[in-house]
């Protein structure tokens, strides 16, 4: 579909991809641990990005319905152009020691 | 203003009273922290809610110009109707050992 077309082209422009709500505190997180580890992500807000909604309703397609149902798909992660998931992946590997080797190999480091 | 004497009547109604956001999931771990407690608290999802965007703005006004700009008010927690806050205020006095004792006093508990 054309919406997955316009993602994949989005998430290949830049070694961190982060889809994020402006409001939302977990996005806030997500993207505060990458600046923090002085890696520059491009974020895309849903909430206020022109395409916004069609994106958001294909990534809960992809992502939601492996999830519990009151769960959203915000925020969602892609490193060299391979989606690495919520936060709560990105922190996990953070802390296993394998979120920098994937991000050196991306060039995001 | 209407909507204030709304909020008021509402938080007067339960011993816990929770301004949520149906899909957000710092307000699910609010509402999880209340009920692994025991406690019934009475949620307000204000997505859902027929005067939540009215509801929504008040809190903002409230909290919000005491907050950093990029934060949102929500979740709101109230106990025995007195504003005890984020869920960071909330997290912190859980800690501290202060949450328990202001959850009897209010007959939560
Ligand atoms: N377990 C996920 C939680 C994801 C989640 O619930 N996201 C919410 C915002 S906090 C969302 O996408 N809300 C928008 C929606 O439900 O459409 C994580 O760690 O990121
Ligand atoms: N520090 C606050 C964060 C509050 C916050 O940023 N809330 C966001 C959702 S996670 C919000 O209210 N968003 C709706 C809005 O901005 O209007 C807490 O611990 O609860
Ligand atoms: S909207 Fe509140 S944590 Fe995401």
């Amino acid at each position: 579909s054309e919406t997955l077309v316009r993602i994949e082209s989005m998430v290949a422009e830049n070694a961190v991809v982060i889809f994020s709500l402006s409001t939302c505190s977990m996005c806030h997180a997500v993207k505060r641990l990458f600046r923090g580890m002085g890696v520059s992500p491009a974020v895309h807000e849903l909430d206020l990005h022109p395409y916004g909604v069609d994106i958001h309703r294909a990534l809960l397609r992809f992502i939601g319905c492996s999830s519990p149902a009151s769960q959203g798909p915000l925020p969602v992660v892609f490193i060299g152009g391979k989606m690495v998931g919520s936060l709560e992946r990105v922190m996990a590997s953070h802390i296993n020691g394998s979120l920098v080797p994937l991000l050196k190999d991306a060039g995001a480091l």
